[in-house]
């Protein structure tokens, strides 16, 4: 319904506003309704300013600024309405060293009330899991999988 | 409802029966290019009811069934389930009673399919209505599949509206 | 013809005037997200000729003009040049004789464009006629932006065509 | 002209062939015209079959693989038609470790002919390079660059 909608929105879009300068380490964002030229719902348009930068269209930001304020607005959708789990695939790929560690931060936080699960490429990403899971090809075109790491003390071998 | 585990056999490349249990926190799936990692969100998606079979990647739904390699011969069936955890939050009230509900999907390749909640035969449909219930099933922002996270910020305004109208 | 340098003013984020001076080999470019690699990548592309603003990621040409920061006001002017030395190999005639053929691309805030080949005006038919001859301006394979690989793979036969077009 | 196109297909087709198996150590792939059915010029379309995978759908591809396809026909078109420069802007994001590796062998052996500027966040490409630059934001929203190795002894250190 509209109300739920609206509320909702409100609800995301404060939280949004928290989650992005939190990525970003300052800067700001938030969501903004706009009418829908063909009359129907409004849409939701998001205005990003990395810190120190001038705001500007959306589509000039970066690939890795582009991916970090999709991943705010995702987290700050999570927050608002946990589910059960999240299935994060390659999410880091167009990140620096800095941004994955503060989204590798956010996502440690965000497991207390979920389950956080992270396919990678990422040394660093992998370093922030509790468990890993390999998968591995020995026999081409058959997936096989093995267990890397089940506790702290086993991540620096791995 | 915490998911604890994910059985997988016959399922795009995982020709021999898998089993993955994850335990609270962040669990990270790391391998070699093409070694099967999206494979298993493709699965997850498939035991949740996914029916498009664009959206995991093939042309028709019979592609996600082991097709063979070069030492295998193809298999006749995909199968993966799920197994949760009663944890007593957005757990459907018909399920309220169970400790784990487990939901179970198979593809033959003469084209049937089976569904199972907790080892009972249903519909497809009883499948998507319990995860409809629970926020698990909705794939909008839960389930953010590889290449996929910066189509947010290009996408149209009615679409990311969609995103926030699964959340309402 | 050799690219041996790459000037920039005022030119998206490079607000201050940098010079990029390219050897033989291997050169990798490197930094924080958003710090403007992608921004050199759009230098090149726009010193070549580029007129679509939506090819480098603007809406109007106008946005490729330093636009200021917290810190800075908007320059009035974007400025690129690009300097390549002249090795004997794909060197359209009219210019074999300079060891080196420079091009530059100047935009104003007030909409007005000037373009030179070494120094002397010139229409932007010009710069694009030069590049047509060399090779170097075939976008479709000798340039790869971000993002964009995978696109290959996902493109309609038609479009896989024209790339190899290019280099028919 | 249609001659021309046919001829550079075969020549780009006849290379493809060799790159992709090199590339990915192994396997096989080929470009296919397929008639275009409005009756236009013939399309193409790249068949290509991982080693000990069974030969399917391009899109049943991984990330990566897709990349490293992609990748493999680019690398052979510019060998046919080598341009004085390539820029390649974080083409290895998708890559694992092994694919960098290759990929980057390859560029090296590609720039003898050619310049190649490669933008990256990957260790291994960043040390595969003869020379490097950085690019800073020490003044937010104001880029500035940085002459970070020149030669082969300053790797260790970078
Ligand atoms: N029905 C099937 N039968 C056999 N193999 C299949 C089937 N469907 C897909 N595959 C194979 O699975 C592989 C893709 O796996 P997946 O996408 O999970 O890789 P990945 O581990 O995510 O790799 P990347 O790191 O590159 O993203 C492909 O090589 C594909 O050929
Ligand atoms: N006209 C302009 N004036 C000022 N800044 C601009 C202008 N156009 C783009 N920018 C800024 O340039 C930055 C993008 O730079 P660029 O795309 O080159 O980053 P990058 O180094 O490639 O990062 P990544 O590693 O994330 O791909 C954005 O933050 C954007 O705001
Ligand atoms: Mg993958
Ligand atoms: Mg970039």
């Amino acid at each position: 319904s509209k109300e739920r909608f609206k509320e909702t929105f409100q609800l995301v879009n404060d939280r949004f506003r928290e989650v992005f300068p939190r990525l970003f380490r300052g800067g700001t964002a938030e969501l903004q309704l706009v009418e829908d030229p063909a009359g129907g719902e409004p849409g939701v348009e998001i205005v990003a300013q990395p810190p120190g930068k001038k705001l500007a269209s959306v589509n000039l930001l970066s690939g890795g600024e582009k991916a970090l304020t999709a991943v705010s607005l995702i987290f700050a959708i999570f927050l608002i309405k946990p589910t059960p789990f999240c299935l994060l695939d390659e999410v880091d790929a167009p990140l620096d060293e800095a941004n994955v560690g503060r989204y590798n931060e956010m996502v440690r936080e965000m497991c207390r009330s979920s389950q956080f699960i992270v396919i990678t490429h990422n040394k660093q990403t992998m370093e922030a899991t509790d468990s890993l899971y390999g998968v591995t090809m020995e026999e081409p075109g058959i997936s096989k999988i093995v267990s890397v790491k089940l506790s702290p003390s086993a991540t620096a071998a791995a | 409802m915490k998911l604890r585990r994910l059985e997988i056999s016959g399922f795009k490349s995982f020709a021999d029966r898998a089993v993955f249990s994850f335990d609270d926190g962040v669990t990270g799936i790391v391998g070699p290019n093409g070694c099967g990692k999206s494979n298993l969100v493709d699965a997850i998606r498939w035991a949740m009811g996914e029916q498009s079979a664009k959206h995991l990647r093939g042309r028709a739904m019979e592609d996600v069934i082991f097709s063979g390699s070069e030492s295998r011969p193809a298999t006749g069936m995909a199968e993966v389930s799920l197994t949760f955890q009663n944890d007593g939050r957005l757990v459907p009230p018909q399920y309220a009673g169970f400790a784990e509900i487990t939901v179970a999907r198979r593809l033959f390749r003469n084209g049937d399919s089976e569904y199972e909640i907790n080892k009972t035969a249903c519909r497809l449909l009883d499948i998507t209505e319990l995860f409809l219930g629970t926020g698990v099933g909705t794939r909008a922002y839960s389930i953010i599949e590889q290449g996929r996270i910066g189509l947010i910020v290009s996408a149209k305004p009615e679409d990311r509206r969609a995103i926030i109208e699964e959340a309402a």
